[in-house]
């Protein structure tokens, strides 16, 4: 099964 | 002191109703720049982001950049008591935990105003770097928004993969298996009826059906949806706010195991 992605692994906190 | 008059006030009830469902509690920032809010659902999944340009509003006083925590349930209450036609304004004083939305009506009989308490609301702002897409596709938004309607009912999660062939909305679920071709189309009466496809090489991904359900909420605001995609990105989804800026939506693709 696929994982459901992460915002946080995409953008980062600035 | 912050003092915003929008003389399309239904736009902003169309804002709250286009966040609300995916959202509950967000910053609204206010600086020379504009009205404008970034946030994520509970579970980091999405990520919207609004901008309503300070040029679009009759009057825009912003003395200094403020960030006014709202909780968009509350702030949807309030803006409902406005009348379709009435013009918006907010206001804040320096210093307060308050905001101060008026309506007024359009032939000025009938002027109210309702005051929400502000939040503090810890929230994390995220640097969203520009990014090459390897396709974008625009189609009507209301096209969009009966596809992943109808996908829904069969599956969880939806395919889109773009080819020179078209785009290609995939769905499977315990009842069978649905597949949805959109071709480029541009000859049509109206343009905001057309299906435009750049594509610089296909590209394939996978998302959950109901963030982009939730995304369809903001139809209203705009004739036209934009979507980018490229692989190892969230995809893009984007509503035009005529003349004010966007709404634009982020959701994390899922990812092969």
């Amino acid at each position: 099964d696929a994982k459901q992605g992460n915002i946080l692994s995409f953008f980062k906190k600035i | 002191m912050l003092e915003l008059r929008l003389v399309q006030g239904s736009l902003l009830k169309k804002v709250l109703d286009a966040m609300r469902e995916l959202v509950n509690d967000a910053n609204f920032d206010c600086s020379a720049t504009g009205f404008s809010l970034q946030a994520m659902d509970s579970s980091h999944v999405a990520l919207v982001a609004l901008l309503l340009r300070s040029e679009g509003f009759e009057h825009y006083r912003c003395d200094r950049n403020l960030s006014m925590g709202m909780n968009l349930n509350n702030m949807s209450k309030m803006l409902r008591c406005a009348g379709n036609d009435d013009i918006i304004t907010i206001k804040a004083d320096d210093g307060t935990d308050s905001v101060t939305f008026m309506f007024e009506s359009p032939n000025q009989d009938k002027i109210a105003d309702f005051e929400m308490k502000l939040m503090d609301i810890d929230s994390e702002h995220l640097g969203i770097p520009d990014a090459e897409y390897q396709a974008i596709v625009r189609m009507p938004s209301s096209e969009f928004a009966r596809i992943c309607k109808d996908l829904s009912s069969i599956g969880d999660t939806v395919v889109i993969s773009v080819t020179k062939e078209g785009v290609k909305f995939s769905t499977a679920g315990d009842i069978g298996t649905a597949n949805i071709v959109c071709r480029q189309n541009k000859t049509v009466d109206k343009p905001e009826e057309a299906t435009i496809i750049e594509m610089q090489e296909p590209v394939s991904l996978t998302f959950a059906l109901r963030y982009l359900n939730s995304f369809t909420k903001a139809t209203p605001l705009s004739d036209t949806v934009t979507i980018s995609l490229s692989s190892e990105l969230p995809v893009v989804v984007e509503y035009k706010i005529a003349e004010m800026g966007y709404i634009r939506y982020y959701l994390a693709p899922k990812i092969e195991e």
